[in-house]
């Protein structure tokens, strides 16, 4: 998944 | 009634100025207010209900499939309000059909304005509107599936929405109708992703990271 890393650590973010 | 609570406020255009072509300049203005779109989309889904329920992988999945369309139901949507000729990204950027050429998106033009013209015969509701972009992103058949039950009540919850909206308002075909425009939205978003792909990659029109990555999922 590390090609899809920024998309990874906006969802992993708290809303 | 909580989709259209949470539809984000729209975003308006940073005008580029680091260039003297204006086609690029369109493109590269176009570009960043994608990806700030796409930020936004993104805090968007997590607050339908239902997409948290997800695990995470099948939630970047969702996104990596349905984030073009779900962004183009909202552009097609502020096009059809208008009779003109224009496709209107944000009330700051209207393109009609000489810029869009001009900027290497004469495909997307006719497909985007073919979608809004569908939007505008049927008067879609914004009750429907956001229903259809929540909808479109459920839909996305991104596969494999971490957890295809979670996906399905999700979708479930969705439909029953938009099943439950239009009886109260005593319209038993306007559901069937709305998902009958999704698979127009899929070869629309389809043909979009490739555009801007090509433009990044043949023309090297500079591309923000989040948008690149989300292209590339697609790709």
């Amino acid at each position: 998944k590390e090609k899809h890393k920024i998309l990874h650590q906006l969802l992993q973010n708290s809303t | 009634s909580h989709l259209l609570l949470t539809e984000p406020a729209p975003l308006a255009a940073n005008q580029d100025d680091s260039t003297e072509d204006s086609s690029l300049q369109t493109l590269l203005t176009l570009f960043d207010l994608l990806n700030r779109e796409l930020l936004v989309l993104i805090g968007w889904a997590k607050q339908i209900p239902g997409f948290s329920e997800l695990s995470l992988l099948d939630q970047m999945s969702l996104l990596q499939s349905g984030w073009m369309e779900a962004l183009l139901v909202g552009v097609a949507w502020r096009s059809q309000a208008r009779a003109g000729e224009e496709l209107v990204f944000a009330g700051n950027l209207r393109l009609d059909a000489a810029q869009c050429r001009a900027a290497g998106l004469a495909d997307v033009y006719e497909e985007v304005r073919h979608l809004a013209a569908r939007y505008r015969a049927m008067n879609m509701s914004p009750e429907e509107a956001v229903t259809l972009k929540a909808v479109a992103l459920a839909n996305s058949d991104a596969d494999p599936l971490d957890c295809p039950d979670s996906l399905q009540r999700f979708q479930d919850g969705l439909h029953e929405a938009l099943q439950d909206y239009e009886s109260s308002r005593g319209e038993q075909h306007r559901a069937g109708r709305l998902l009958m425009s999704l698979p127009l939205l899929r070869q629309t978003a389809g043909r979009a992703v490739q555009a801007f792909l090509r433009l990044h990659r043949q023309r090297r029109v500079p591309v923000h990271k989040l948008l690149l990555e989300m292209l590339e999922a697609k790709a």
